[in-house]
């Protein structure tokens, strides 16, 4: 299974992640 | 044909014929990889080996969604109290879950393998970010992630799908209070977009079988609608992300569409063939992976009315809903 999310951000929002790494519920997926 | 009848003709051998064509599709298949590596060892990136529009609907053709409803009713027989700790355990080191985590660490406990895919995690076993305003609605591993560009989402690097295939019409609008901000619209990508200086971006999120299950809120937000795809069942590992281009567009799938503080926010949850159901603890309505619904059609249904303007307000962290067996 699988979840996507899809959201309007201003422009300087930044994902805190690397493709393929392992994340738990509640961690930051990026920051602005 | 006297001949054959006579039985001096050649004789189809089914296994021969399997073996070889089988044989023959792997050697293919090894030759593919060996140039990919060859590729990459001189600093090229190989690009991804879609599968073609016949392996495609070759792959749709077997009935994942029956198959998904078998093994779902097969999970909720209850199991002898003796027989719950062995098979749970091979489960486990199976898939390397970690009981430690579990609300329940007692194998007995649970009355099937259905119970135990749903299982809770101890309160304090996954802080939630203050400090940020999204965060992972879920425990897995990250897909892919970005902005989206030209009204196309990668899934994986490089395998794309359409962003207006994947959430369908956009005819929600109505059901969100903030009023757009943005010149007219070009695209479907736009149309998404309510503020001037905003951007659409993404986030791709899987479950492996080990994982916990139940998905939470990733924001404060306002559910203001949910629309729901019947689909295929078909396995979203990464390696069939790669494989299969839009494999997110054939798959049955809920998406919820609201609003937060910067915007239009969605999280969709995607099913896949042992994962075949998707609950949302506050919609009773919605019911998936069922017979009675045929694929290609969506159904919607709004939580905004007017007993209720404001929709489903949702807290960060909070619990939205969970993947089922079959």
């Amino acid at each position: 299974s699988t979840i996507v999310l899809l959201f309007e951000a201003p422009r300087d929002f930044t994902f805190s992640l690397k493709p393929g790494q392992k994340i738990r519920f509640g961690e930051a997926l990026g920051t602005m | 044909l006297s001949a054959a009848a006579l039985g001096l003709g050649p004789r189809v051998r089914p296994l021969h014929l399997l073996l070889a064509t089988g044989g023959g599709y792997l050697s293919y298949d090894q030759y593919g990889r060996y140039k990919d590596r060859q590729l990459e060892s001189m600093g090229i990136e190989a690009p991804p080996r879609l599968a073609n529009k016949t392996q495609v609907a070759l792959y749709k053709s077997i009935p994942t969604r029956l198959l998904s409803r078998a093994w779902g009713r097969l999970n909720q027989v209850e199991l002898p109290t003796w027989l719950r700790k062995p098979i749970y355990s091979l489960y486990i080191w199976t898939f390397g879950v970690n009981m430690k985590e579990a609300a329940v660490e007692d194998l007995h406990h649970y009355r099937n393998l259905s119970e135990f895919f749903r299982r809770k995690l101890k309160p304090q076993a996954r802080p939630v970010c203050d400090s940020h305003c999204v965060i992972s609605p879920a425990d897995g591993k990250i897909l892919h992630f970005g902005r989206v560009r030209n009204c196309e989402v990668e899934q994986v690097k490089g395998v794309t799908y359409s962003l207006e295939t994947f959430l369908g019409p956009q005819t929600w609008a109505e059901s969100l209070a903030s009023s757009r901000k943005v010149a007219e619209p070009s695209s479907f990508q736009d149309m998404l977009v309510t503020k001037e200086g905003n951007e659409l971006f993404h986030c791709v999120v899987y479950l492996a079988p080990g994982d916990y299950h139940c998905f939470h809120s990733p924001t404060d937000w306002r559910v203001a609608h949910r629309r729901h795809f019947p689909g295929s069942l078909m396995s979203v590992n990464p390696g069939v992300a790669r494989w299969i281009k839009e494999l997110f567009c054939h798959n049955e799938r809920v998406v919820l569409c609201g609003e937060w503080t910067h915007g239009f926010f969605s999280l969709t949850a995607v099913g896949a063939t042992n994962v075949g159901s998707i609950r949302i603890y506050f919609d009773k309505e919605l019911h998936t992976n069922s017979p009675r619904y045929s694929k290609g059609s969506y159904n919607d249904f709004s939580y905004v009315s007017n007993g209720n303007q404001e929709g489903v307000c949702m807290r960060k962290g909070e619990h939205l809903g969970e993947f089922n067996l079959g």
